[in-house]
């Protein structure tokens, strides 16, 4: 069996459309092939290549840690990012996923500009059996936050998980909005927000960087939740917001019902996005 | 204005001087990077550029002055041809009520689109008719319901047989809107998967038993690699009239619009611009190339 150049930059070509075809997106995908091409032995067969590819994308997701708090009560944990991405519906499955040690959890609807969105945090928190704290429609959501805070503080309890409204990242006002919020609680309670995830639907392209970057700047990001990775959507789109952000994965959403959450592991993520 | 990409291949053609089948072949690469960039999934993109090479690859316009200039003009007519050449107009056709159907993954901008399309109808002096087949998202109902209210228009509300029976629901509005003649009846359904069956299963019901003027697919502008998929799955199984493309007031480039009209043939009429329901824009086919291209 005759192994040729041609034969390694065929492999090399297939696994670029892999990786493109799953949102990772052109410029990290040279940068992670080139790497391949340096790292792998001039008369490798594809499972060798594929496996070395494996092993250099779970290294890069595993660098920062995916471990969540809290560990620490009390903690304030924040959901941010932009329309339609999931942040209602992964709060509510945090809380589902916190409540099993039986904690006392807030939920804080602030969210008070697009219709029936603290309706929708309502409904979840009686399904979820946890008290939610919301404001006026229209209502400057930084004075919910406020509020939830003081009640937060006064019945002592253990968690507070904040659901903000979608945003698009270029709007510098709404941008400026949320760096507000966060500085109220970071005023309120010390070291707070303890969590500020980014909730990142897996199809978004490439604008998943520009919006993981802006959020990081405005609010400050601890972590990003993909969702909706039960479609067919890879969310390749997360690698490059590791690689130059620093940001790790925390869970990964899979479905639309409360359990649909998981921690992130890089092992699995990158097995499926590489399938 | 173009992408960094697409300026250094008309760089590369500029500085070839004599342009040969194997330097705008190297042109052609670079332009299909710049598409990719532009998060245009990838096997539209070889499509695309297949189509492109020939018309490249003309004599005319390798001996032009100008090969470079001719290049990029010649992707820009096709990107803006394919993107659709006219201004597509909503089909309220036929006997009233006409009737559309929105339809789409979750969180795309269906029930929004909804008010807009609303608002939009009204102002031509159509009265339109809310419904929404969402009984599982939690609050669906008042967000539709609240939108209505905020433009002043009416929404069917459902009654407990009806929530359990969403296709009821549906013949009983259809009812309500031939009797107080209202029309379009615009129909808000739950986002759902192209890989669910038995929620693609009960779409196609909906559609039969609705028989719309327009179904249309609500695509979210910022989708990457996997636009394709899901339009392709939708059309199939379900028939699309036209999309709509949401979030267009972000900065995502927006190669999902090629995509989308690549895999399903079917017009995008109108764009998302924003969250406040008068944010909805006619589409136009040469200013989505631009956005795409630069
Ligand atoms: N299939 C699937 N759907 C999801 C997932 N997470 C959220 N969704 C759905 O996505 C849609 C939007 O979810 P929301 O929680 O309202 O999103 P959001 O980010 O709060 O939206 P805005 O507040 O309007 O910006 C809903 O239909 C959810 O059920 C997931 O992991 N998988
Ligand atoms: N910036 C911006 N936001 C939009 C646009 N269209 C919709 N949205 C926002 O996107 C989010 C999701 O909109 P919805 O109308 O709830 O989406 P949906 O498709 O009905 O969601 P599901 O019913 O859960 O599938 C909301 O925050 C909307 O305000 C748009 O064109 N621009
Ligand atoms: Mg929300
Ligand atoms: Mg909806």
């Amino acid at each position: 069996l005759l192994y040729s150049g041609k034969d390694r930059e065929k492999i090399l070509d297939d696994l670029t459309e892999t990786l493109l075809l799953s949102d990772v997106g052109i410029e990290t995908t040279e940068k992670i092939i080139q790497s391949i091409r340096v790292h792998s032995e001039k008369t490798a067969l594809f499972p060798e290549i594929k496996k070395i590819l494996e092993k250099e994308l779970v290294k890069t997701l595993s660098q920062y840690s995916s471990e969540v708090k809290p560990n620490t009560t009390p903690s304030v944990f924040m959901f941010v990012g932009v329309n339609g991405g999931g942040k209602t519906t992964t709060l509510a499955k945090l809380a589902h996923l916190f409540k099993k040690n039986g904690t006392e959890i807030l939920l804080v609807a602030a969210d008070t500009f697009r219709a029936a969105a603290q309706e929708q945090l309502v409904i979840w928190g009686k399904r979820l059996n946890c008290p939610v704290i919301k404001g006026q429609h229209g209502a400057d959501p930084a004075s919910v936050v406020y509020d939830a805070v003081q009640s937060f503080k006064a019945r002592k309890a253990d968690i507070l998980l904040i659901d903000t409204g979608g945003r698009i990242h270029t709007n510098v006002n709404l941008m400026n909005e949320l760096e507000k919020i966060r500085m109220i609680i970071s005023r309120e309670i010390e070291n707070a927000p303890h969590e500020i995830y980014l909730v990142l639907d897996a199809s978004i392209g490439r604008n998943a960087l520009s919006q993981a970057r802006e959020f990081l700047k405005f609010s400050g990001l601890t972590g990003i939740i993909l969702t909706k990775l039960d479609g067919t959507a890879k969310g390749g789109s997360v690698i490059s917001i590791v690689d130059e952000l620093k940001l790790p994965i925390k869970y990964i959403g899979v479905g639309e019902r409360e359990e649909d959450l998981f921690p992130f592991s890089a092992q699995e993520f990158v097995k499926a996005l590489l399938s | 204005q173009l992408s960094e990409r697409l300026q250094k291949a008309m760089k590369f053609l500029r500085g070839e001087g004599k342009i040969t089948g194997k330097n705008m072949e190297e042109a052609l690469k670079m332009m299909r990077m710049a598409f990719l960039e532009a998060d245009v999934n990838y096997k539209v993109v070889k499509d695309f550029e297949a189509g492109i090479k020939e018309k490249a690859l003309d004599e005319k316009v390798m001996q032009s002055l100008t090969p470079a200039q001719q290049v990029i003009k010649i992707i820009k007519d096709e990107l803006t041809s394919l993107l659709g050449n006219e201004e597509k107009k909503l089909d309220l056709s036929g006997t009233p009520p006409s009737k559309f159907m929105l339809v789409g993954l979750q969180g795309s901008g269906k029930t929004t689109t909804c008010g807009k399309l609303g608002k939009l109808v009204s102002k031509q002096g159509k009265k339109p008719l809310f419904v929404s087949i969402d009984i599982k998202r939690p609050a669906a109902q008042d967000q539709l319901k609240i939108i209505a209210h905020n433009l002043n228009l009416a929404f069917y509300e459902l009654s407990k047989e009806q929530m359990a029976k969403p296709t009821k629901a549906i013949k009983n509005a259809i009812e309500y809107a031939r009797k107080q003649a209202f029309s379009p009846l615009i129909v808000d359904t739950a986002g759902r998967l192209h890989v669910d069956e038995e929620l693609m299963e009960e779409l196609k019901i909906v559609r039969d038993i609705l028989q719309p003027n327009e179904v249309i697919y609500v695509g979210d502008a910022m989708t990457g690699q996997d636009a394709v998929k899901s339009a392709q799955v939708f059309e199939e199984k379900i028939g699309l009239t036209s999309i709509i493309l949401t979030k267009l007031d972000g900065d995502a480039r927006g190669g999902a619009a090629l995509s989308i009209v690549s895999v399903t043939g079917k017009p995008i009429k109108f764009a998302g611009v924003g969250e406040k329901l008068d944010q909805l824009e006619v589409f136009h086919p040469d200013r989505m190339a631009s956005r795409i291209l630069g």
